[in-house]
């Protein structure tokens, strides 16, 4: 079985920064994670 | 046929001559013994080449090589399969109850095969009175702690991590594996209420910068997508700037609960009654579409960020969903029609309202065997 999540998350208000977003994930592909565990995080 | 009949006849012949008991039969003995065999060792060379396929995989990925979308025969296979059935008889089979003294072995023997911990089952093994009880296991308390970072998003389930990145293109496509993508809108439904606009106002969302009109813009949107779900031409629309994907696959032995990954609000349920293939690191990458042919229960809402939805996918052998929030949900019902391309049955949670509130870390739902 398989889980996709599809989400809105914050974005940097400024376009002039090379990073498109805040929101970052904290994740590789082919990790293994918990229910519970930071997938990924945003600065205030 | 002929071959049979051959045999048959052979067999009589023996029989009628040797008493049943002579030289010939001893030869249709050897011939089945050799029949068996031979297709004991066609199997055991099937499986050695699988073993070593995905073990050149493996290593492939270890080079950090990216294994391509490679259709195969055995993929157009699946499809001839009557995958329904075989998990549904997989299920009644694994709702048998066991005998007490029997269950702990079961169960341990399970755990052994795919690397399931025992010591975090809430409960002691006898008391699970089938292996599809004992496959939805709940955890002993605080076996999951959950992130309590407020500006974290948290992982809904065990499992490993197949795919993630943001959405952006036209068509907002969700990379299955390399070299097949997939559109999202065909993953959550052409009615979902994923924010999209236009390529034509999308200079407009690029210089969004003010925090208030972002607000503003997205209770619009809100009202826009509740008010008018399938007028947004969704083939020429690109997804609003921040929004991400995650895609999670569970191995059979992993703990098969679905968490909610944030405080928020469900309003929306989907259910595709699609079809049953395997979801494997394999069928990823050789059976074509994937996840939007496989049955599926889509959750859409709303948190403090914007838009929000689970996809909790079904496979051949843990083919049904279970909605905390909604029990009488049945999903991996029998068939009734041959087209795989019904519409989705969809319900409203709470059309007034708010919906159906959850807090991060709270259980939604569950899979289960069959």
């Amino acid at each position: 079985s398989t889980v996709v999540l599809v989400f809105q998350a914050p974005t940097l208000k400024s376009m002039t920064s090379t990073d498109p977003s805040e929101f970052q994930f904290c994740i590789k592909q082919g990790d293994r994670v918990r229910v519970g565990e930071a997938l990924g995080r945003w600065n205030d | 046929r002929s071959f049979i009949k051959k045999l048959t006849s052979t067999s009589r012949t023996g029989a009628s001559f040797t008493g049943g008991g002579g030289g010939d039969s001893q030869g249709n003995t050897f011939l089945i013994s050799g029949a068996t065999a031979a297709t004991l060792l066609m199997l055991g060379a099937l499986h050695a080449r699988r073993i070593y396929e995905d073990k050149k995989v493996e290593e492939a990925r270890e080079k950090g090589i990216e294994i391509e979308f490679q259709p195969d025969v055995k993929a157009s296979f699946m499809r001839l399969l009557p995958l329904r059935s075989i998990s549904r008889i997989w299920g009644s089979l694994t709702s048998v109850d066991l005998p007490v003294w029997l269950r702990p072995y079961v169960y341990r023997a399970w755990a052994r095969a795919f690397h399931s911990n025992l010591e975090e089952v809430a409960r002691p093994l006898d008391e699970y009175v089938s292996l599809r009880e004992f496959f939805a296991h709940d955890l002993k308390e605080g076996s999951r702690p959950v992130d309590p970072d407020p500006r974290c998003l948290a992982s809904p389930v065990d499992g490993t991590i197949v795919r993630f990145g943001e959405l952006n293109g036209t068509g907002a496509m969700i990379e299955q594996v390399k070299g097949f993508s997939y559109s999202v809108y065909s993953l959550l439904g052409s009615s979902s209420l994923l924010p999209m606009v236009t390529e034509g106002n999308m200079h407009e969302e690029n210089s969004d910068q003010d925090s208030t009109f972002r607000e503003n813009k997205k209770k619009s949107w809100w009202r826009i997508s509740l008010a008018l779900p399938k007028v947004r031409d969704s083939a020429s629309a690109c997804p609003m700037k921040g929004l991400y994907y995650c895609v999670i696959y569970l191995r059979p032995g992993d703990y098969h609960r679905i968490h909610s990954p944030v405080d928020w609000n469900i309003l929306v349920r989907r259910h595709f009654a699609g079809r049953l293939f395997p979801v494997n690191e394999r069928a990823t990458r050789t059976i074509r579409n994937l996840y939007i042919e496989n049955e599926r229960v889509v959750l859409e809402g709303l948190w403090q960020e914007g838009f929000m939805a689970v996809a909790a996918i079904g496979a051949t052998n843990i083919g049904s969903i279970e909605l905390f929030i909604e029990p009488q949900l049945r999903t991996n019902r029998p068939r009734k029609k041959l087209l795989h391309s019904e519409p989705p049955e969809e319900r409203v949670y709470d059309p007034e309202g708010v919906g159906v509130s959850l807090k991060k870390g709270d259980e939604v739902a569950a899979f289960n065997m069959g």
